[in-house]
C-alpha cells in the first residue's frame, strides 16, 4: 500500500509581494 | 536539475500549486482572479491590497535578474525590487504576468503575459503600519 501523499496548500497571500514604502515619520 | 546554486522560485507559483483563500477555498494558482485577491485582503485583519503601478523595467547585473520600480499605493511611494525575470507578479483585471513569460511558462507552466511599463500590480501592506 502507498500512502497518499499530502499535497502542500499555500496561503494566498505568500503570492503577493510586500511592497511597502518606507514611512517616513 | 539546475544547480544547487542556482536561484528558483517559491513552489507556488508552479502550475497547479493549491492556493488556500482568506475563506478557506481552495483554488489552483493558475486560477485565480482579482477578485480571489481583493475579498481575501477585505477579510484579513491585517493585510490590505495596494496598487503598485511598473514605473521602469531594468535589467539588473545578477544574470537572470530584473529591476522593477514601482509607484505603490495612493501616495506613489518609490519602491524597487529586484526579482528573477521569471518572477510572476498579479496584475489587476488581466493575471500573472513576468519580464519574461517565457521563461515562466517554461519553468513553471504558468500562463502568463509579459510584464510592462504602466500595468497595476497587487501588492500588500499591513493595515496598521502606522
Amino acid at each position: 500500500n502507498v500512502e497518499p501523499r499530502s499535497v502542500p496548500v499555500f496561503p494566498w497571500h505568500s503570492l503577493v509581494p510586500f511592497l511597502a514604502p518606507t514611512q517616513s515619520d | 536539475p539546475p544547480p544547487p546554486s542556482a536561484p528558483s522560485l517559491p513552489p507556488y507559483f508552479t502550475k497547479g500549486s493549491i492556493i488556500q483563500l482568506a475563506d478557506g477555498e481552495l483554488k489552483r494558482v493558475e486560477d485565480l482572479k482579482t477578485e480571489d485577491f481583493i475579498q481575501s485582503a477585505e477579510i484579513s485583519n491585517e493585510l490590505k491590497i495596494d496598487s503598485s503601478t511598473v514605473e521602469r523595467i531594468d535589467s539588473s547585473h545578477t544574470p537572470n535578474f530584473a529591476i522593477i520600480q514601482f509607484a505603490v499605493g495612493e501616495h506613489r511611494s518609490q519602491v524597487s525590487v529586484e526579482v528573477l525575470v521569471e518572477y510572476p507578479f498579479f496584475v489587476f483585471g488581466q493575471g500573472w504576468s513576468s519580464c519574461c513569460p517565457e521563461r515562466t511558462s517554461q519553468l513553471l507552466e504558468l500562463p502568463c503575459t509579459k510584464l510592462s511599463v504602466g500595468d497595476v500590480c497587487i501588492s500588500l501592506t499591513l493595515k496598521n503600519l502606522r
